[in-house]
């Protein structure tokens, strides 16, 4: 069986200086296995 | 006399040379698979090749065979011999007996087993409030972020499916004549009751307009694809703070979904019977698509235990629009925490 998440995310970061960049970033790969609970990205 | 003699040599010949036939075809296949596997290795991506058997499984009776695979899986099994059974399904699928929530003998069906919850504390959740978790156990097959006119996503090279297919003609995610989707997005809105049917519009059109001087950052659509195997943990997770709003259940087929599947069956996921869940968390619009599989053909959701997957479909599928139920306690849905449980994956 298969699980297809789709979600909204930030994909720009913020000009003003002090903030931090809200860019959403996966931090998996193709192929990684991963596990409930796990980060997928942040 | 004669005949008689020459007819009982040809049922074991006629026997014998179909066992060789079938036994030729598997190693080909199993000489085939290691060939991609080699590949995958070296990192060359395998490319879509649909090939006959793959238009051959569209004449199985793949729900038939299902469900009486979950008939078989649904048999109590004596308790002195579910250890036995458990472990060696547990050796040919590689699963990890030790995170099992109850003793081997409590789990009094195949199929019992094969929901099992697992112990306390098995599977940490990352709290950091930033971050997206996944909901199950698996392989990442694909992910990346929905781009340009009609929001494909990449089945395998050389394939991709349009998430709207995916998802359905959805009440969050309206498209527009030409398959786009389109914006309202601010970050003030919030549900009311009018806007409940359709207050988010993801935009997907490019160029990206965006006033830099605006505050809030521009939200983009993502996507990641994870693929469970036979042996994993089948329970689904929440994988954000989020409220479910909609659920959609597809009926469609139950093809395979292996890697083999994947790369030959054109469109499996927006074909076989799957269970949307759409809803919005702290970045806007979300969804969770189930998909189910020939062997895993029931998806059951502990937000609707009343919902029946995988029954005998009678009038053709394509024609079936989904069947939608909207989550309305309070206008807000269904409220789930980030690693709460939603549903299950099961045999049958």
């Amino acid at each position: 069986s298969t699980v297809v998440l789709v979600f909204q995310a930030p994909i720009s970061k913020l000009l003003h200086e002090g903030d931090s960049s809200q860019e959403f970033n996966f931090n998996v790969k193709c192929g990684d296995r991963i596990k409930v609970g796990e980060a997928l990205g942040r | 006399g004669n005949s008689k003699g020459d007819s009982s040599y040809l049922l074991p010949g006629a026997t014998v040379a179909t066992i060789l036939m079938l036994g030729a075809l598997h190693a080909r296949r199993m000489y085939d698979d290691k060939k991609i596997e080699k590949r995958q290795e070296k990192g060359i991506e395998v490319e879509f090749q649909p090939d006959v058997k793959a238009s051959f499984m569209s004449f199985l009776p793949l729900r038939s065979i299902s469900r009486c695979w979950g008939q078989l899986t649904s048999m109590e099994i004596p308790a002195w011999l579910r250890p036995h059974v458990y472990k060696a399904w547990a050796r040919a699928f590689h699963s990890n007996l030790e995170e099992a929530a109850l003793p081997l003998d409590k789990y009094t069906s195949l199929r019992e087993f094969f929901v099992r919850a697992l112990k306390e504390g098995s599977r940490p959740i990352d709290t950091d409030p930033q971050c997206l978790v996944s909901p199950v156990d698996g392989k990442i097959l694909r992910f990346g972020e929905l781009k340009g006119a009609g929001a494909m996503i990449e089945q395998v090279k050389g394939f991709s499916y349009p998430v709207f297919s995916l998802l359905g003609a959805s009440s969050l995610l309206p498209t527009t004549a030409h398959g786009n989707v389109q914006e309202e997005t601010s970050e003030s809105i919030k549900p009311t009751e009018k806007s409940k049917k359709s207050w988010w519009r993801v935009s997907l059109a490019s160029p990206k307009v965006w006033d830099p001087t605006s505050s809030c950052p521009k939200k983009g659509l993502f996507y990641c694809v994870i693929y469970l195997k036979p042996g994993d943990y089948n329970r689904i997770h929440s994988p954000a703070d989020w409220n479910i709003l909609v659920r959609r259940h597809f009926s469609g087929h139950l093809y395979p979904v292996n890697e083999r599947a994947t790369r030959t069956i054109r469109n499996l996921y927006i074909e076989n019977e799957r269970v949307v869940l759409e809803g919005v968390w702290q970045e806007g619009f979300m969804a969770l698509a189930a998909v189910g599989a020939t062997n895993i053909g029931s998806i059951e959701l502990f937000i609707e235990p009343e919902l029946q997957t995988n029954k005998p479909i009678k009038k053709s599928l394509n024609s079936e629009p989904p069947e939608e139920r909207v989550y309305d306690c309070e206008g807000v849905g269904k409220v789930l925490k980030k690693g709460d449980e939603l549903g299950a994956f099961n045999m049958g």
